[in-house]
């Protein structure tokens, strides 16, 4: 059985990419087999994960087109049991291209459907947009997992992508489920980072995971590298919280 | 003779609102005129200079779909000849809505001749994506300025962001320059951040700004009053690396 989490918030930077490719190597080290869909046209996750897009002849875009096989563009990790369906350079156009067809919002749940049994845990890395692939990932998943960055613009943006997790549920998806809240880059040493996690945790209660990721330099060096923390900085604050959340997951999915 | 930059880059989070707000306010406390336009559907610019979106009745986008013209919607701030025209709901469909549309590039520069003559300085806050809202901005601006953060992922979208940038000057605006690249979210103490800061400065030379922007919580407390950076904490490091920015823009546009 497997399951499908999308990383989403429409605000930007707030740690989407850094938590799809950390969760996926800490769900991959816990023995789970896990797919990072690189859904963001800048391909970040592909790259944090050794593949840059550049070199991607074909990816997710191919597949949501029809022209490949899901299968024939999922490709391996430095981590066992960790595998990345890629972008390529078609998806930046993707979007304008979705929105003519048939059916356009289900694309990808009938690709993922193909290949979802291979893996215990799919993760959507989102782009910062309520736009097209994030509809069609919050159709393809059956929770949503969203990175908030302790600060006042992303707070903000947090009731619209409700609404739109919401919508979809009624319209589209009626077993999307909000699989919780991770509070990224927290620098407990600021007051504004402080506040807004504690605002988080009083209004969503036991909706935001329990560990907190801190501000780590690991975390931004480590893409530079094309490793997830878990093989760049092992022994970083970045690496064990991913551990925690990879834990907190597992629970959430009833796996633990 | 107004001055029309873009504050662009579809890296998320890289500052581009920081940037716009307080390079705005920087200019305006020059004595420039400064008109602040809020293109991104999260309406972070618009909250940003005390006008939460969800109070706005109409803003740019309903400008852009010819149902209001620009002095309409235009709201003053608390900076004295600081001016707004905010992100309004209706902005969230917009790329939909454009898409179809007769000469979708160009509804953006057609809106702001009306209005330019007003203003010393017209800056366009962007969305993280490259999309339709994007390339009007692209298409009215003159110049534009880039906000990099010193990072992996947003290094890596920057050659995507230059290739757009010439295709828009080829096909629909000749005269827009590349104004300069300014570093953001600066933190000296991590070598990423410096190693970022010192390759970018030996790939673009003059073409990035001398001042680089330090990372500063009083930027991101400031948004929370709906103020920038120069009202909220004039004293900050955050004020006065923005001071600096808006002097070497002065020198740039050829006002100093
Ligand atoms: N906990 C952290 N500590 C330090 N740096 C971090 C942390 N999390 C993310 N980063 C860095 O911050 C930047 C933004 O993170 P990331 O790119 O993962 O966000 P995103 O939400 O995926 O962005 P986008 O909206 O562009 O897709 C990146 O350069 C990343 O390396
Ligand atoms: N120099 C800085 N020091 C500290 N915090 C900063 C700085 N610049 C921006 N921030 C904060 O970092 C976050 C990202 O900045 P901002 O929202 O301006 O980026 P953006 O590029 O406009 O994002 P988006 O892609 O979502 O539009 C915000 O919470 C902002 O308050
Ligand atoms: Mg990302
Ligand atoms: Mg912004």
């Amino acid at each position: 059985m497997s399951r499908i989490y999308a990383i989403s918030n429409q605000k930007g930077g707030v740690g989407k990419t850094t938590t799809a490719v950390n969760l996926a190597s800490g769900l991959a080290l816990q023995d789970q087999r896990v797919l990072v869909v690189d859904l963001d046209p800048q391909g970040n996750a592909s790259s944090g994960l050794g593949h840059h897009k550049a070199t991607v002849d074909a990816g997710i875009a191919e597949v949501l087109l029809g022209f490949e096989e899901p299968l024939d563009v999922i490709l391996p990790t430095e981590i066992d049991g960790l595998h990345l369906a890629p972008a390529s350079g078609r998806l930046v156009g993707l979007e304008v291209e979705l929105v003519d067809t048939e059916r356009r919002e289900y694309h990808l749940q009938t690709a993922l459907a193909k290949v979802a049994d291979a893996y215990d845990f799919v993760l959507l890395d989102c782009p910062p947009a309520l736009n097209m692939l994030t509809v069609n990932a919050l159709t393809a998943a059956a929770g949503v997992i969203i990175p908030l960055q302790a600060e006042y613009y992303a707070m903000e943006g947090l009731s619209e992508l409700l609404r739109t997790i919401a919508a979809v549920r009624k319209s589209l998806n009626p077993d999307l489920e909000r699989t919780g809240i991770v509070l990224t880059m927290v620098d407990p040493r600021t007051n504004l980072a402080s506040d807004v996690a504690t605002q988080t945790r009083q209004v969503f209660g036991g909706e935001v995971f329990d560990v907190t990721i801190p501000r780590n330099v690991r975390l931004g060096e480590a893409p530079s590298f094309g490793q997830p923390i878990h093989t760049y900085a092992p022994g970083s604050r970045g690496a064990q919280a991913y551990h925690e959340l990879a834990d907190e997951v597992l629970i959430r999915a009833g796996v633990r």
